[in-house]
Parts: C-alpha cells; sequence; structure tokens
C-alpha cells in the first residue's frame, strides 16, 4: 500500500496513532496505551481498480458479481481496506472485571482499489 | 444505489488536521466499544488493589486467546465474609461476561505460612436467585500441603450463568491434623487482605458466531 503524503490524492493508507490518554480512557482500558487507528482513503482511477491485494477485499467480491452481470459497471472503484489484524485489549469492566479479549479487525494494514 | 453514489474514501474535501484528529479520536471511541459490545464506557467505581491487580495478571497463564470469540477474565472477591474460624463466603460480581460459554475456571487462594500441615478445603456454590438463597452446591474439594498462591480448578458446569450475575462461592476448610492448640496459635489459614485477594480466572467463549469467518457460497 503506498504511504500516504499530504499532497498524494490516490488510494492510501492513513496512518493515525490514538493514544487512550487522549480519550481519558487509561483508567478503564489498561493495555495497550494506544492503538493504530488507521483507515483507507484517496483516489481509485480506472487504471488501478482492482490494485494491490484486491482479491481479499470484500468489495471486490461484491464487484465481480456485479462485473459477471453486468459488462460495464456504472459505479467507480473505491479505496477499501483489504488487509486488517485484531486488538489485543485488557480493559476494566462495569463491575471492576478485568477482561482480556481480541477485537478482530480493528487495525487497518493494507488499502486498495476495489 | 451505491453504486451510483460517489465512492465516500475516494478523495473530497481534505480537513484541517485538528478536526481530522478530533473526528479519528470519536471514530476511535466508537470503534472500540463497538468492538467491546459496549454502548458507553465504562464507570470504574471500584479498581482493583494495583498490587492485586499485578500479582493476578501475572498469574495468567500466557495463552494467547482466539481472535474475535473468547475472553480471559480475572475477577475479584468483592465481597469475603469469614462467617467462621474455618469458613468463608466469597462474592463475585461477573454479569453480563456470564451469558457467554464459560469453559475454563479456576479459583485462586493464597495460604498463608500459619499452615501447620495440610489444609483440607471444599468450595460450594450458594444460590442467589429467588427461591435457591441458602441452597448450596458442592463444586470441588482439594488438600493442599504448602503455603503460596494455589489455582484450584472448578468445574465450569458448576458455574453456569445467573440472571443476577452474582456468584457465592463458600469457603470450608480445616487442617487435617486437627490440633486445636497449634490451629489457635497459628491464626487465619487463608489470606483474603490486600494483595493477596482472592481472585476468580475464567475464560468465556461469546455467544457470537466465529468473526472473521467468511461463508463460502
Amino acid at each position: 500500500t503506498p504511504t500516504c503524503e499530504p499532497e498524494t490524492p490516490l488510494c492510501c493508507r492513513r496512518d493515525h496513532y490514538v493514544d487512550f490518554q487522549e480519550l481519558g480512557w487509561r483508567d478503564w482500558i489498561l493495555q495497550p496505551e494506544g492503538y493504530q487507528l488507521n483507515y483507507c482513503s484517496g483516489q481509485c482511477p480506472p487504471h488501478l481498480a482492482g490494485s494491490p491485494g484486491i482479491a481479499a477485499s470484500f468489495h471486490s467480491a461484491v464487484f465481480s458479481l456485479l462485473k459477471a452481470n453486468n459488462p460495464w459497471p456504472v459505479g467507480s472503484s473505491c479505496c477499501v481496506p483489504t488487509a486488517r489484524r485484531p486488538l489485543s485489549l485488557l480493559y476494566l469492566d462495569h463491575n471492576g472485571n478485568v477482561v482480556k479479549t481480541d477485537v478482530p479487525d480493528m487495525v487497518v494494514e493494507a488499502c486498495g482499489c476495489s | 444505489q451505491g453504486i451510483r453514489s460517489a465512492c465516500p474514501s475516494c478523495g473530497g474535501p481534505t480537513l484541517a488536521p485538528q478536526a481530522e484528529h478530533a473526528l479519528v479520536l470519536e471514530l476511535a471511541k466508537q470503534q472500540i466499544l463497538e468492538g467491546l459490545h459496549l454502548t458507553s464506557r465504562p464507570r470504574i467505581t471500584h479498581p482493583p488493589p494495583q498490587a492485586a491487580l499485578t500479582r493476578a495478571l501475572r498469574r495468567l497463564q500466557p495463552v494467547s486467546v482466539a481472535p474475535g470469540n473468547e475472553e480471559e477474565v480475572i475477577s475479584f472477591a468483592t465481597i469475603v465474609a469469614s462467617t467462621s474460624t474455618y469458613s468463608s463466603m466469597l462474592t463475585f460480581h461477573l454479569s453480563p461476561l456470564w451469558s457467554g460459554h464459560l469453559y475454563h475456571a479456576r479459583l485462586w487462594l493464597h495460604v498463608l505460612p500459619s499452615l501447620p500441615g495440610t489444609l483440607y478445603l471444599r468450595i460450594f456454590r450458594y444460590g442467589t436467585r429467588r427461591g435457591y438463597q441458602g441452597s448450596r452446591t458442592l463444586l470441588a474439594k482439594h488438600q493442599m500441603t504448602t503455603t503460596g498462591w494455589h489455582a484450584l480448578t472448578l468445574p465450569s458446569s458448576g458455574l453456569k450463568g445467573e440472571e443476577s450475575g452474582v456468584l457465592k462461592l463458600r469457603l470450608d476448610y480445616r487442617p487435617l491434623e486437627s490440633n486445636s492448640t497449634v490451629i489457635g496459635q497459628s491464626g487465619p489459614l487463608l489470606d483474603m487482605t490486600g494483595h493477596q485477594h482472592p481472585f476468580l480466572e475464567l475464560k468465556i467463549g461469546t455467544n457470537e458466531p466465529e468473526a472473521g469467518r467468511v461463508r463460502r457460497r
């Protein structure tokens, strides 16, 4: 996935680190101290449609169905996540119990054009 | 209809850095709460003592949790009542954790150095539902010959969830060599205070169908 430079208009992954201290949530989220909230944005011109790693994208499944039924889709290609990973959290619940869990699909690792 | 709409992630007006950062913080809150199936952030009125928490975390087995549908829980006894010299009632508040499938449960207790020989312990579950208050079910029997922390396995079938989410465990224990004179001098045998607080270690599967599994047609 191309890295996002401010002036890059193309589809890329925009990285953001969120510190739980900034949310005022450090009292109940014990670990980690923060996490990567990345998201995908940018343009997907036709010649980028379907690149890279698109097979893993939910949108690619829908898109190929549309193509199969419709030689020219009327929509445009979209900048979407193509790979994600879970986030392990250790937190206190309402009763003060300590809970350790893995929340699936929380961190976007890669983006692509559907 | 979506096909005709512009691709929401394909550019558009770029936000000022502060506005984007504020948006990202709001997104983060939504994402974390949704990921944990919470409607709002928990208000922690009685945080566990830091030392007890640190010790308990150290005792958790370094078993990685399968993504998305299992949780490990440490629940500290919120109320410890000694009903007699050799008996204590522990109260745990577990709801809504309890709605999932509980498949591993251990009770961690700290035996004091004053143990004169072998400690014979029975663990009962006390009913808390209306009509079952006072009823008790034997969950486990254990014999301990050493002092320090002990992890006592409890049958997960005996810990089926209750609406109240409150779990009461009664501990009846006595030294096997019941030489009362010696016992009297040795004082309490189980440490229920401070950072040697008893706690439950649970592994709970959530009820959701396995997240992240793609159904193949």
